[in-house]
Parts: structure tokens; C-alpha cells; sequence
């Protein structure tokens, strides 16, 4: 088992480093084993700088590069085993826009292998998508499906 | 392996029957603050079989059958189904497609259903374990869950690392 | 103090009461003083429920309707014992757009005793600012101040 | 009495003098992720003479200076300034203008300053306790301290009413 953590490790790491850089346009991120008295166990520290800053421990960072960071390890985890769908409840909440850019080109890319369900209050993210799904509560407290047109929707 | 559909009908605030046909890409789901778009993300990983009511922002299980509102008695019973293409035998059964159903009654019996026969909880967690679909994997992931991801304690991380081996 | 405590208690209580109705456009909210052994200690519990829904613990709320709570409660206690500013960053982030414009109506309506700094990235909270101060970081790693025009932001 | 004026010099990601004028109404700070938008938030709390890193993000005070980035070396002082108008004499001293500064440097040392006059943490606190301005009160509100006041446990709640008592 600890073999498998190993091997599994080093490859998401190396494809964490690639997409990180990816999303930031630049800047470095690494993630370290960290021991713990039992090798099942042991943890995994993240370390992340964007560009031109100096590498520190992830809650250094601020709440957008923190939401851009878990999303460059989710998908380095995605490589390793992809799963067919993948479901995203507001994560896009924190980006701004040229990072929201970002983060729809990166589901774009992985589109092949798996189906995206995002849930989103922003129109840029609305846009990217192939497909919107409107729900409502048009009689208190009752969800419903509704149809969407992107020109009309209320984010 | 590909999303088709997700029917329910009780589940929180899907009293009436609900359906969602999934397509290729990307889709996205938008609706006013409150209106039950996380209600459909915890559909799912209930579904797909967890047992921790943690996981579902509620403190007993029962909790997630339709409790009423205004104008509504609250119901018996919620169910849900996820419908899945199955042509390339991704999960190991020899079926075009397979539906998977699960329902909660206030009494408290739970039911799991793949394709309409009635089986096991461990037959529903046995089909999807290869596949890695296990309900609190990386896939459904919501603002919380970013936060345990990148949280202090490096140990909080190691599940992730464990579901990908 | 506890009689303070509970003065304080019951103006608050009446505020929330009906700045939540205001900002929900119905519904029902309440506060609860829950006894500890020690009444120097008693906890407050919240229960809301927007219009149509059944009074349930605030954890039954969704993300939007419970940043909005939050925004309630702080305006009560601001009614109580107003503060010459106010500082909120993000706060608008889970919001759909009818609820930031019934977020902003708030923040107008106590203008007059109040100074606020709004942090966002969400342009229908930027047009309803008085003025618009932007940050950047041409060299990377070090803030600076830069003027911002609405129609240019990139949120 | 109102906001007039914050200066800075060193605190966390702004390395060069830096200088934010207040108005009247609902000013708006924008900027791409990163940029330091929180970290204004921050500095205001920290002249207000937080003693807890915990607000501040950081472990130790010391890290809110500047740490250096890639072209540039880490300073040794950080230095916030927070200019107020004080002409309705709500502080209580007989000042049109009131000026607090907190300066904190590498080695540990840190000082406070009343309209450019030396004085000690106390003196700072105690011009802002009448107004209710200690440094956690709920007019600096940021998503973390949103779950706080609406998490599961009625205790969190508490220190809300007892500022406002
Ligand atoms: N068992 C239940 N019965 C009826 N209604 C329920 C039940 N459980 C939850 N709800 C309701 O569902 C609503 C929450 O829905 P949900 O969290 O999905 O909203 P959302 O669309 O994600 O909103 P947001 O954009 O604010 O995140 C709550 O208002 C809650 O009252
Ligand atoms: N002592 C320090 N020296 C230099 N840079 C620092 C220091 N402390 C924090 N920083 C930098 O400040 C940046 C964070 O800034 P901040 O949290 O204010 O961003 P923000 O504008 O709020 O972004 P977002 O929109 O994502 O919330 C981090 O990238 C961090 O590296
Ligand atoms: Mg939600
Ligand atoms: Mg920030």
C-alpha cells in the first residue's frame, strides 16, 4: 500500500507542478509528503507562489489563488484516475474573471474523458457551458426545472 | 461510463418529480440563492450511497425526505435514480445501461435498487468501487470541500491521494 | 451585564426580525437566547426561514440565503450600536443578482451614519459604489494603487 | 467622526508607500485575485491594535511585513497609518484630526503613535473602546468570520451582543 501511495504521489505531483503553472500563467507550486510516524498515514503539504512571489504554505495565499490552487490539485488527481463526471457546486465564486478564463479552458480540455456539471452564479461561467439547466421555486419552497435562455438569466 | 439522467421525487425540496438529462461538455446548472441547486449535487453522492448525513448538510438521514412547506404536507418518502450509459463496460455487469435507485422512507427502511431489482447497499458501493465512484470522492466537490483540501493539517489531504491510487 | 445583555438582546432580536423580512422580501427570521449554566455565557441561536419555507436552523439554509442572514444580524447589531465604518470583503460573493441589488439598497439606506468599504469582484456591486479604488500588481509581488474606470473593470 | 485616510508602508504585500483616501457613501476596492485587496482590510485591523495573528492570516506578527518577492528584498518595518476627522469629538480628545500609527519591526519591536506622539497599545485602545472600535468587532466582516456567526454552536455568537451591549 505504501508503494502504491508512493508511486501514485509522484505522479499526481508531477502533474500538480504543470498545472499550476497552467492556471497561473506562471509562478511554482510543489506538494511534500509529509511524514507521519506511519507511512499509511502520513499527510501532504502544498506549497504554492504565483508568479514573482516568493514559495509559501497555501494559506498564505488569498481566497482567489486558494480556490485556483485546490482546483490544479483536483485535476492533477484527475490525470492519475479520471472519473467520468465531475460535479462543481460554486467554485468559480472567489476567481475574477480572467481566472474564471482560465478555469473554463482547463474543463474544456479534460471535456474528452469526462462531463462537467457546474453550478454557478457567474454569467461568464454560463457562457463556457454547453448546456444551462434552470431550477426555480416558483411556488415556495418547491424546487422545479425551469428553461434558461442566457440572455434573460438573473445570475 | 456517462451520465444520462437524474430522476428524483422528495429528496429536500424536490417534492414534485424532477428529471435531468445529462449531456456531453459541460452543463451548467443556475437558479436563484435558495432555489436547490446544491439539493441536486447532494442527490447525487446520496445516490451513489453515503451514509454520512454530514455529507448532506443535515444531522439524521431522515432529514432529507421533503419536510413540507407552506402549502405543502411534508412527504414519506424520497428517491432518487441515476441513470448511466454503461456501453463501453465501464462497471462490471452486462448492461447497455444501469440505473441506480435509492430510496429513504420516514419510517426509516432504506431500498437500493440497480436497474429495478432490489439489492444491497454493498452490491450498489461493489459496482461503482472500481470506477472510484465511492460518494465523497474528488469528483463532487463543493466550496467546503475546497477548504478541507487546502486546509492546515496535512493529514486532512491524504483520503484524496488514497482515492486516486 | 446581564441585564445589558438582555436589553441588548431584545433590540437586536426586533432589528433582525425585520431586516430580514426586508432583505428576503418575506419570510421569517427569529434569534434565541440559549441558557448556558453561566447567563454571562448563554449563547444566541438563529432561526430563519425564507418566505414559503418552514423556521429552521440556520445550518438548513442554502449558501446565499445564509450570507444574506449574516448581513441581517450585523445590521441589526449596527442599528443597536452603530459603528462610524464598515468594512466587508465578499460578502457578496454567494449572492444572485437580486439579492446583491437588495444587499446594496441596505448599505444605502445606512449611509448616513456609516462608511463603507465593499471588497468584490461582482460588477452590479462596483456601479452602485460611490467611488472605485483598484489595486494591482504590475511588478509582481508588490501592491499598488490604480485608477479604475467602471467600464474597463475586469471584475 | 469619519474615515479620512489610510497610509502604508511595508504591511504584507505593499512594499512602497501606498495611500487610500476615504469619501462619503460606498467606496468599492477592486482588483484581479491577489492583488491585495484583503490585505487593506487587514491593515486597518491591525492599526487598530489586533494582538492575534490568527486575524491576520499569519503565524507570527513578524510576517506582516513585507517578505520580499522575486525582485525585490524583504523590508525590515511595516507601518500603517489611519487618519480620522474628528471635528464632532466623538474620540475623546480635543482634536479636529486624529492620527494612529502602528509600526512593527523585524526584530520584534513595535510602536503606536497618537498624531505623531509616541504612546502604548493602551492609549490606542482606549481612544477607540468608547466608539466600540476594538479590532474584531463586526464592522470588518470577511467569509470566515460569515461562518462564525452562523456556525452550529450559540456560543460563537455571543461576542457579537456583547460588543453591541
Ligand atoms: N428536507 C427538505 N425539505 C424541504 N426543503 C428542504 C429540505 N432540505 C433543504 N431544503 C431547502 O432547500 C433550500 C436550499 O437549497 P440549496 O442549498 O440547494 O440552494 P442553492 O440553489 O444551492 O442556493 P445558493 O445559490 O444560495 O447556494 C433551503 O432553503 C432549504 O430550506
Ligand atoms: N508579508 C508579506 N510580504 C509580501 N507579500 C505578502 C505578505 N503577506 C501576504 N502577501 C501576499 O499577498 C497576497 C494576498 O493578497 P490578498 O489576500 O490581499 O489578495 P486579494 O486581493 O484579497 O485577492 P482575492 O480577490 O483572491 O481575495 C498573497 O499572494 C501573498 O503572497
Ligand atoms: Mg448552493
Ligand atoms: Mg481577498
Amino acid at each position: 500500500a505504501t508503494l502504491r501511495f508512493e508511486r501514485t504521489f509522484e505522479d499526481v505531483r508531477g502533474n500538480f507542478r504543470e498545472l499550476f503553472m497552467r492556471l497561473f500563467g506562471g509562478g511554482q507550486a510543489d506538494i511534500v509528503a509529509v511524514d507521519a510516524e506511519d507511512p499509511l498515514e502520513s499527510g501532504v503539504r502544498i506549497l504554492a507562489s504565483p508568479r514573482g512571489k516568493t514559495l509559501k504554505n497555501v494559506s498564505a495565499l488569498s481566497d482567489g489563488e486558494r480556490a485556483l490552487t485546490a482546483v490544479a490539485l483536483l485535476f492533477a488527481l484527475y490525470l492519475v484516475k479520471p472519473s467520468p463526471f465531475c460535479l462543481l457546486d460554486e467554485l468559480d465564486a472567489p476567481l475574477d474573471d480572467s481566472n474564471i478564463d482560465r478555469f473554463v479552458d482547463l474543463l474544456r480540455s479534460f471535456m474528452e474523458k469526462t462531463q462537467f456539471i457546474v453550478i454557478t452564479h457567474n454569467k461568464r461561467t454560463m457562457e463556457a457551458a454547453d448546456i444551462l439547466y434552470g431550477i426555480t421555486m416558483q411556488e415556495s419552497g418547491v424546487s422545479t426545472a425551469t428553461t434558461v435562455r442566457l440572455e434573460e438569466v438573473e445570475a | 461510463m456517462r451520465l444520462k439522467r437524474l430522476q428524483m421525487i422528495g429528496f429536500k425540496s424536490f417534492a414534485d418529480a424532477f428529471e435531468l438529462n445529462f449531456q456531453e461538455g459541460i452543463t451548467a446548472i443556475v437558479g436563484p440563492n435558495g432555489c436547490g441547486k446544491s439539493n441536486v449535487a447532494e442527490a447525487v453522492r446520496w445516490v451513489l450511497g453515503t451514509q454520512s448525513p454530514n455529507e448532506l448538510r443535515v444531522d439524521r438521514m431522515e432529514e432529507v425526505i421533503f419536510a413540507g412547506s407552506e402549502e405543502r404536507k411534508s412527504l414519506g418518502m424520497a428517491e432518487v435514480t441515476l441513470e448511466l450509459d454503461n456501453r463501453d463496460r465501464t462497471l462490471p455487469v452486462d448492461f447497455d445501461e444501469v440505473s441506480i435507485t435509492r430510496r429513504l422512507f420516514r419510517a426509516g427502511e432504506s431500498e437500493y435498487l440497480i436497474n429495478g431489482n432490489k439489492c444491497r447497499l454493498m452490491d450498489v458501493t461493489d459496482l461503482l468501487v472500481d470506477e472510484g465512484l465511492g460518494s465523497n470522492g474528488y469528483w463532487i466537490l463543493e466550496r467546503a470541500m475546497v477548504e478541507t483540501i487546502l486546509s492546515n493539517r496535512p493529514e486532512d489531504r491524504r483520503f484524496l491521494f488514497d482515492q486516486a491510487a
